[in-house]
């Protein structure tokens, strides 16, 4: 089984659409993937519309029950879901601390191993203790950069902190970026793309961008990834395609 | 002097944009504001095109350097920015739960007093320790909501959250939603706002909603408020006019 954990440091940049509809396409194309969603919010079970009410991550880590027990199926043999569960908003402190060494997270690893080729982990904004444990059970993290310019300028400090991980001993490797929300007709959105087209080593970039696109919203609205909106999905859901077929050749999953 | 907090569990909601346009209205209109920037990642300096350089926040802690000498002028005498100043990724852990209780900031408090009428607190997502002190210091706090399904969602747990540190002895008062990024002829955007003007209690929703405009890139990428943007302002600044003269009231500025 391979690990990819979803994380950035600036907020609303896109990780959530982009671990929802990746996993999506992945599971369509045979590769196994558990989506595990470690953002407190709990933003992967609000975008499939559903009320956080089951244990998930939070009864996993705190009940020590067994990962088989509270995976949620879908719609799609291949793809299965750890929500975070029901986690009080006072808690998320305790967590971050309980996780912020990745220990816990080691048999959530373990036991995925037997249900997954793939285990893709969504993480809240930021760095902290959370996102920390995450990174450190993750072969790789990849980042979703916002085409726009403010979260072009804190990508630096986003790269510093991968860095900074990697020097105290961390094993996970930069996938690279994937840039979100791309308006190709407007100009301060473009020059965020074109600046790391030019800046960033070019293996660091991947090749998929994913548009500004009205349907996500109608997506988030209908509680779905865009491959299940309506009775034909709109056209950008091939947007995911690629880029599913892009990782899985970067993970070695093809 | 007030304080006003700008907070959301949800990332990319618009605080640093509401932050730095708000405070530049209201300093237009004679308000003395101090905007201080508790984002690790130092938004509000990077909204201004300026390099993290200065000691700002991190030395006013790290050093008890007079805030006096960390206040960094703008082209408007009523505006003086308090960046997060120089602090390396690793050291943000020890900056939230330094802050968790508030008490390094009332110093700030204090010193504050002298020089504004208003303190204006930009944050980074989440509930961590940094938001929790910048709330533990405010009088009031504002929640920006995306008008977008995805935000919607978790807006129970900012109030939840809001209404745990109240329980917990906090004297933050929740001023309110202000509806960011309103999409008016986007039905799934809409939506979002028609449902918090029918759930919300209508003194809890401000009047004034910011619409998405693509001005708001315009001007991140050239590093000024809104306000200052070419050499006549686009037609979307009048919009933090109308929030200033709301807030205003409702702060009792007026
Ligand atoms: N390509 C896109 N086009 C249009 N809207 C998008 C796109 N990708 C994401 N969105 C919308 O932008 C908002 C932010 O996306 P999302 O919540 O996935 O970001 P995030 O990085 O997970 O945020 P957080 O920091 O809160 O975890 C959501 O309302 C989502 O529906
Ligand atoms: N009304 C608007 N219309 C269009 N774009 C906007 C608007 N408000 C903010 N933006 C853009 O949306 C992005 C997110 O806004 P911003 O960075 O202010 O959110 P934030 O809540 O401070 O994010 P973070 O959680 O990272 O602190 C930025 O690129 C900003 O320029
Ligand atoms: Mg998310
Ligand atoms: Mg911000």
């Amino acid at each position: 089984m391979k690990s990819l954990c979803i994380a950035s440091a600036k907020g609303g940049v896109g990780k959530t659409t982009v671990s929802l509809n990746l996993a999506y396409a992945m599971a369509t194309r045979g590769t196994r993937v558990l989506l595990a969603d470690l953002d407190p919010q709990g933003a992967v079970a609000h975008s499939l519309g559903r009320r956080e009410l089951e244990p998930g991550l939070a009864g996993f880590l705190a009940q020590e029950l067994p990962l088989e027990e509270l995976l949620l199926k879908t719609r799609l043999d291949g793809l299965s879901l750890l929500p975070m569960g029901d986690l009080a908003v006072e808690d998320t402190p305790a967590l971050a601390s309980m996780l912020s060494d990745g220990a816990p997270l080691g048999r959530l690893l373990r036991e995925a191993a037997d249900v997954a080729d793939l285990l893709l982990i969504d993480t809240p904004c930021g760095f902290g203790g959370i996102t920390r444990g995450a990174l450190s059970v993750s072969d790789h993290v990849l980042l979703p950069v916002q085409a726009e310019p403010l979260s072009l300028r804190t990508l630096d400090q986003t790269l510093e902190a991968i860095a900074g991980l990697r020097g105290q001993g961390l094993a996970v490797e930069l996938l690279g970026v994937v840039i979100t929300m791309l308006q190709q007709r407007d100009p301060d959105s473009l020059a965020v793309a074109e600046e790391l087209w030019s800046r960033m080593p070019p293996e660091l970039v991947l090749d998929t961008t994913i548009p500004r696109d009205k349907a996500f919203l109608r997506a988030s609205g209908a509680g779905v990834p865009l491959g299940l909106l309506g009775r034909r999905p709109p056209p950008v859901h091939v947007v995911f395609d690629r880029l599913a077929q892009e990782l899985e050749a970067r993970l070695g999953l093809d």
